[in-house]
């Protein structure tokens, strides 16, 4: 299906390009950036972690150490999924989210695959990486549903990251099989409605590390963006946890407007062994997807 | 929440960071110290002629860390910074009310 | 009687202080330290050509104060060393059994 | 077993050293360090002219050790370090919850 892979991969390397423009401006407030860049559009690399342009984060990173895990896995196993974070953690990655190295952390030492429910888990990293988990489940609503919350829960245990988790990914899921952006608003409204503290309208000028935050930040400029490089842009911009507001804006909008929506500039720039990753991953994850496996 | 004190050879500072890196540990704090104890000090030339210290050079690590990892972490400075030879060093645990993490006011475990 | 050690930027120092002052706080005890953290290391330029090295510069404040004004005083060096970007550090809260201050003997809240 | 931390004048340091050698105690570990107190800080000459900086040159010492002696310590220390004019410094008493050697795996009163 022609169509479907053509959104798999806009999502998954819309996360990956969102990824490496954000984080060029990590930590950054929307008057640095503007007083620094004007309007950040490129990849350009440098920021706070000094990277190569093109280089992505622990975003993506994990998102791919995930897919992998599933790939190896064909039946499920968080126990796998855990096992993985922890030897990519091991391998001192470029950046590390704080609520992440945690829980790995935990699972290093007692190999628990979630600790208690805690008010410091309603972080990003949950949610920034859970595209996978959506490739491989399109005709799963169950298996969706538990192996998002199972690989949330080795690192987050809160019932915010919980419902951006599920609620970001269900938008994606929606986009996937075909529908159009009144059905992802659709589903978005949904997600509010269980959530309020997620309604990106008026948008309240606030992007960090906090899922509450993020979700916002990254409806708003997806509700006010015609095309994939206008809505990570946006996104970008507001500063704050940029990366993975960038990630998240370029899974959707991926989703949306399909690969063709990633401008050249951002392909040509990308690290291409990430881009050769994500291109071998999707269609074996659409594969998995389309078996209704198991849960 | 405990305070984890390490004084250690000062050149077994990368392995015992690597060996804590294995377990998910970044965060610390070195300081550079003196240390007098058993190991008496050492000879130094300084302008061409010889004279001895009573001090040795060590190195301090502070690491803050939940209560859950401690052994762990005691187990894993022991290994990575024994020679077996006297001055190898101390280990300290002290009691921690409150740790804060500056930048997002995230207090207690979320802040380590 | 507790110990506030916090752990902050360099550049922060004054900063810090000054505020400190203005609530009447003027005794600690300064340290450079090597903070090893999400953050990491920088680029040094020696002799011409660059190196990194894996640790960045931090000061370390360690202040004795009584139990009525450790809340005060942990907001006032949030304040003031806080800048939002990653590195900005941490502030640890320990026990005191005892203070004394040696030129008078003095002892409890009354030597700080 | 408890910490004990003495801020003192740097030129007392031998004194203080020869005085707890008295009683038994060789094991400590020393910091240079900056002190900020009603002392207020110096002049200094570099390069001919003479500027003055807000910090006095203090030294720490980190002595851990068994309970029993704790107030025949803190007695030693003050009577060493004492001068009588302002800026002598002060001592911590904090608990320690382990103390390990290293070398030997020993813990608790067997490792100072
Ligand atoms: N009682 C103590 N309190 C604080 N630090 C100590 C104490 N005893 C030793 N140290 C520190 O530990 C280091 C190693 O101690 P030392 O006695 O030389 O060797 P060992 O522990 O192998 O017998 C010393 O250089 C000093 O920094
Ligand atoms: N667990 C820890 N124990 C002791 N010191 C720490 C710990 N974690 C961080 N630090 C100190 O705090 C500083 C800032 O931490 P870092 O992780 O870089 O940033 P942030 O706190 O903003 O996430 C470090 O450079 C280090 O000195
Ligand atoms: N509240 C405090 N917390 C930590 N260290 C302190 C505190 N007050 C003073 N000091 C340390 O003790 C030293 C001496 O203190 P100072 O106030 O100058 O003299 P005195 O104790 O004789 O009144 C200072 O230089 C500083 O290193
Ligand atoms: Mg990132
Ligand atoms: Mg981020």
């Amino acid at each position: 299906d022609a169509v479907l892979m053509e959104k798999a991969l806009g999502a998954y390397v819309g996360l990956a390009v969102g990824d490496a423009l954000g984080a060029s401006v990590e930590f950054m407030t929307a008057g640095e950036i503007a007083a620094l860049h004007g309007v950040h559009k490129d990849l350009r690399g440098g920021g706070w972690l000094r990277l190569n342009s093109g280089e992505v984060t622990d975003d993506t990173q994990m998102s791919l150490v995930l897919g992998e895990a599933i790939l190896a896995n064909p039946a499920w196993d968080t126990r796998r999924v855990a096992g993985a974070f922890s030897l990519w953690l091991q391998g001192r990655p470029v950046d590390v989210g704080n609520t992440c190295r945690r829980g790995l952390r935990r699972f290093m030492t007692d190999g628990t695959l979630s600790g208690p429910p805690n008010e410091g888990d309603a972080g990003n990293g949950a949610a920034m990486r859970n595209l996978p988990v959506v490739l491989s489940t399109l005709h799963d609503d169950e298996a969706f549903r538990q192996r998002s919350l199972e690989q949330a829960h080795i690192t987050h245990n809160h019932r915010l990251s919980d419902a951006g988790t599920l609620g970001l990914g269900e938008m994606t899921r929606v986009l996937l099989k075909g529908g159009d952006l009144a059905a992802a608003v659709r589903a978005m409204e949904a997600m509010v409605a269980a959530e309020p503290s997620f309604n990106p309208r008026p948008w309240r000028g606030c992007s960090s590390g906090y899922i509450v935050d993020t979700v916002r930040t990254v409806l708003d400029a997806f509700l006010n963006s015609d095309s994939l490089e206008e809505c990570v842009v946006r996104a970008v911009n507001r500063g704050g946890d940029a990366d993975t507001t960038g990630a998240l804006a370029g899974q959707l909008a991926g989703a949306l407007y399909g690969l063709r929506g990633v401008p050249v500039r951002w392909l040509r720039k990308l690290d291409p062994v990430v881009l050769d990753r994500i291109r071998r991953q999707v269609p074996a994850l659409l594969a998995q997807g389309g078996r209704g496996m198991p849960p | 929440m405990k305070l984890i004190t390490a004084i250690i050879k000062p050149f077994k500072l990368e392995e015992v960071k690597e060996a804590l890196s294995e377990i998910g540990i970044e965060g610390m704090t070195v300081t550079e110290v003196k240390g007098f104890g058993r190991q008496k000090g050492h000879t130094e030339i300084y302008r061409g002629s010889e004279y001895t210290v009573d001090f040795l050079p060590k190195v301090k690590l502070e690491i803050a860390i939940a209560d859950d990892i401690v052994s762990k972490v005691i187990e894993t400075i022991i290994k990575a910074a024994k020679t077996g030879k006297i001055g190898d060093g101390k280990i300290f645990v002290t009691p921690l009310d409150e740790v804060i993490r500056i930048r997002t006011d995230e207090r207690g475990d979320s802040a380590i």
